[in-house]
């Protein structure tokens, strides 16, 4: 997270910590069983992870308190439409982790709710990005063991296509904005989401109760000027993510 | 080759005269001899008589005879005042057989044509008790009791008697006499009659067990007794009354012992008289109940059906608990109770008790808890209230569910649910807000 704050206490009981080998992600409880994620963090040279290989972490906004995993993974349920072969391609980027035991819930870990199907983001909405991410400071990125976070408005799709097509135009490779997408940030920068929080949570809030409207899924640099942070719609996936709860 | 039954005699038959319906031949000697099987007589009726009347039937006539003797000659029209007709009325004959002789003379009557007669008979059974007595003096049919049965009859005698090998008479002898109807009447040989001398008679009642004998004894009570200081003794003759497990008693005199509840399914009686004195004996009624069980007490929580005032042998009482409660014997819970009053008077079973049911633990609550509101140790009427730990678990649609301990040993919610309620997370709704307060 750049230019964020570290989070109090219990303020985002619903943030995970995934660490896949060397890797870091993050994710969000959705149930007592269930993790959301991006396709991305879960998935590396094309194929799966290993669920053995994912250890989850939550509860804590320190990593450096968390000595042991909170949860296992039982199995890994990648979107059957992402595929991001040549990494430029994050449409469907949205995964899902079922643990092998629930979890109780308490202050320190708590679902964070789901749109309803096909639910619209206004722009300009404030949300909470959060993550264990990397911190930018004076242009420089710090790694962190603080959960930090910040909040972003919503921006709307034309102005974020813009900022990505400058891009294109530069010559750079980027990947498509697609529909299942959206964006969120500030078009001075500073504040972003960065490498390490994807997976993790976009919360829009509704009379006090956060919902997750987003995934961290990428962005050109981190809290770059005339750049904006890419999630993943989850409200564009309600009905995948019930079917897949209940089929398994 | 083939068996063939022995010829049995017809019963019933028709004659008909020659050549019926038409005119009779002249110059007939016709003979018809009848016969049914012994022990019945036979009743002939005429269908029809055409025959030529004349005075005493001296021409043409059909004559009647049982072993020889008329029975009726007879001719004429049924229409007709002439002849000798027997118009509807049937003959009977005192026997078995019958004979019917049809004659006619050499003349018939130019204008009319006498068809002669047709007749049907049939076997009908003689009441032999109901005969007079011979006067030959050889005494009636029967000596005591006579029982006419079809074709024939039979001799029996009472009790204390046995036929004789004549079959008609009897002889006195009344050892072995078992009676084991629930109520009958039993007398001394030729009662309210002397008996003969020397009778040594036993009687012994004995019904099911489970059922008390009563002796009631007639008021016409005569046997010989002997008057001493001591009181009245019966030293030759006596009835002697035997119970199980009881003193015998002896009785004698002119008073009735009236009424005797033996308390006993069986009772012996030996009547005995000498070669001498008068004694004219004795008759009773005997009847017999059930016996009497105790009332079976009550029970705590619980009602005994039936409930009349008495109880006896073979009634049933059942047992069922008040509504929470459950039946228990020996300390085993049982499906439901029922016991018979038995032959000794006792209940085959003593009385259960009805125990207050319990639902047992309720069901644990995942994320949440139970707490007792009223009751005891999960009792029935109990109630307990679960609760979801909150706030990161709440019930749908409610904030507690109230569950009572209901008859069928479920826990029940008012809305007569079984199963345990369910606690859903909260979701999205930290307990620690981050909150700014520079601007």
């Amino acid at each position: 997270i750049t230019g964020g704050s570290e989070a109090p206490e219990n303020t985002i009981p619903w943030q995970v910590l995934l660490t896949i080998s060397a890797g870091r992600g993050g994710g969000m409880v959705i149930a007592n069983r269930w993790i959301m994620t991006a396709a991305h963090v879960v998935v590396h040279n094309n194929l799966p992870v290993s669920s053995e290989t994912v250890h989850i972490y939550m509860g804590l906004n320190d990593v450096k308190t968390l000595d042991h995993p909170t949860a296992y993974a039982a199995s890994i349920h990648i979107h059957p439409n992402y595929t991001n072969t040549n990494n430029l391609d994050f449409n469907n980027d949205i995964a899902l982790i079922k643990l092998k035991d629930p979890i109780t819930f308490n202050a320190s870990i708590m679902p964070i709710c789901l749109p309803e199907e096909r639910d619209t983001y206004l722009t300009g909405l404030i949300g909470l990005v959060s993550g264990y991410g990397l911190t930018k400071n004076n242009s420089r990125l710090f790694s962190t063991n603080k959960l930090n976070y910040v909040l972003l408005p919503v921006v709307e799709d034309n102005i974020c296509a813009k900022s990505i097509t400058s891009v294109k135009d530069a010559g750079k490779d980027v990947p498509n904005l697609t529909n299942n997408m959206f964006c969120a940030g500030r078009p001075e920068g500073g504040k972003d989401s960065c490498q390490g929080d994807s997976g993790g949570p976009y919360a829009l809030s509704d009379h006090g109760r956060f919902w997750a409207a987003g995934i961290v899924s990428w962005g050109v640099g981190c809290g770059e000027k005339g750049r904006y942070g890419v999630y993943t719609r989850v409200a564009n996936y309600v009905g995948w993510i019930k079917k897949t709860m209940q089929e398994n | 080759s083939m068996w063939l039954p022995d010829s049995v005699p017809a019963m019933y038959g028709e004659v008909q005269s020659p050549e019926y319906p038409q005119p009779y031949p002249p110059n007939l000697q016709e003979q018809w001899d009848l016969s049914v099987p012994e022990g019945y007589q036979i009743r002939l009726t005429f269908t029809h008589m055409d025959i030529e009347a004349s005075p005493g039937c001296y021409y043409d006539a059909l004559t009647v005879l049982y072993n020889g003797k008329v029975l009726g000659r007879f001719c004429g029209h049924e229409n007709s005042a002439d002849g000798h007709h027997p118009g509807n009325h049937p003959i009977l004959s005192p026997g078995n057989k019958l004979t019917l002789i049809f004659q006619t003379d050499n003349n018939n009557p130019e204008r009319h044509q006498n068809v002669g007669f047709s007749a049907q008979y049939q076997a009908i059974d003689i009441d032999e008790c109901s005969a007079p007595e011979p006067v030959d003096g050889s005494g009636p049919l029967c000596a005591q009791i006579c029982l006419n049965i079809l074709g024939s009859y039979i001799c029996s005698c009472h009790h204390g008697y046995e036929l004789r090998s004549d079959q008609r008479t009897c002889v006195l002898s009344c050892g072995g006499g078992i009676f084991d109807e629930p109520e009958g009447h039993l007398f001394s040989p030729g009662y309210p009659n002397s008996p003969p001398h020397s009778v040594s008679c036993q009687y012994i009642i004995s019904v099911e067990s489970g059922f008390i004998i009563t002796l009631n004894f007639s008021d016409n009570f005569h046997i010989e007794s002997v008057n001493t200081e001591q009181g009245t003794k019966c030293p030759y003759h006596w009835l002697q009354v035997t119970i199980p497990d009881r003193e015998p008693i002896k009785l004698c005199g002119a008073k009735s012992p009236g009424l005797i509840v033996t308390n006993s399914n069986t009772v012996t009686l030996d009547y005995h008289t000498d070669e001498e004195g008068l004694s004219n004996g004795w008759s009773l009624d005997y009847s017999t109940h059930r016996v009497n069980c105790p009332p079976p007490g009550n029970v705590v929580k619980g009602r005994v059906t039936p409930n009349p005032t008495q109880f006896f042998y073979r009634d049933y009482i059942f047992v069922r608990c008040d509504q929470g409660y459950k039946l228990m014997m020996n300390g085993q819970e049982i499906e439901s109770f029922s016991a018979m009053c038995q032959s000794n008077g006792q209940w085959h079973l003593p009385l259960p008790e009805c125990h207050i049911i319990d639902c047992g633990e309720p069901q644990p609550l995942l994320n949440g808890g139970v707490t007792f509101l009223s009751g005891f140790q999960n009792q029935y009427r109990s109630v307990i209230q679960y609760h979801c730990n909150e706030p990161f678990y709440y019930f749908f649609g409610s904030l507690n569910v109230n569950f009572t301990c209901e008859s069928d040993r479920k826990w029940r919610s008012n809305n007569d649910v079984v199963v345990s309620p369910l606690c859903i997370p909260v979701c999205g709704q930290p307990t620690n807000h981050i909150t700014g307060i520079q601007r």
